[in-house]
């Protein structure tokens, strides 16, 4: 894992978790990368809440803690049959922007480092178990935005 | 249920989603 594939990654997660929870920042100009992704994640946002909502009705996200050991095994199970496509990774995010909406409903206000470090969560797992299959498809710029671009 | 059945349920609900995101643009992209 390079530092910039990492910080590359983190940008995209926290202006993801941003605009989910809508409150952007100020003055920023978002990648076309992140563009795009805002975009194809909160397409399938919805659809991502609605069939997970009655299974994560089962736990308590009261706590990054929490959050982050389901997002872990969710994401080991869900990536552990070895396929990996964009439309999965979207999911990473798409996930991510659910427990964070789920952290801000159970703790009624969000801690600015809560979003940081599920930013960070997000970006560890895409870099550490999807890296090496994002560099051979294009990377984010020339394979997801080439994908997923408007036409 | 237990807590490892419905960790793995969340699991295979995402990996359905993505899989069907891989193979159709998702509406409104096109």
């Amino acid at each position: 894992m390079t530092g910039c594939e990492f910080e590359f990654t983190r940008e995209l997660a926290q202006d993801y978790l941003q605009h989910v929870l809508r409150a952007p920042q100020p003055g920023s100009s978002p990648s076309e990368a992140s563009r795009v992704l805002r975009s194809v994640a909160s397409s399938v946002q919805n659809e991502v809440e609605r069939r997970l909502e009655p299974c994560l009705d089962n736990f308590n996200v009261a706590s990054v803690e929490t959050a982050r050991a389901i997002f872990s095994r969710v994401m080991e199970q869900e990536f552990g049959d070895g396929v990996v496509n964009w439309g999965r990774v979207v999911t990473v995010f798409a996930f991510g922007g659910v427990l964070t909406k789920r952290l801000l409903r159970e703790r009624a206000a969000l801690d600015p480092d809560a979003c940081k470090q599920i930013s960070h969560l997000i970006a560890e797992f895409v870099v550490s178990h999807t890296g090496e299959w994002i560099r051979q498809n294009g990377g984010w710029e020339h394979g997801f935005v080439k994908k997923f671009e408007p036409r | 249920e237990s807590e490892e059945d419905l960790i793995q349920n969340l699991a295979r609900q995402l990996a359905q989603i993505g899989d069907s995101m891989e193979h159709s643009i998702p509406p409104g992209l096109v």
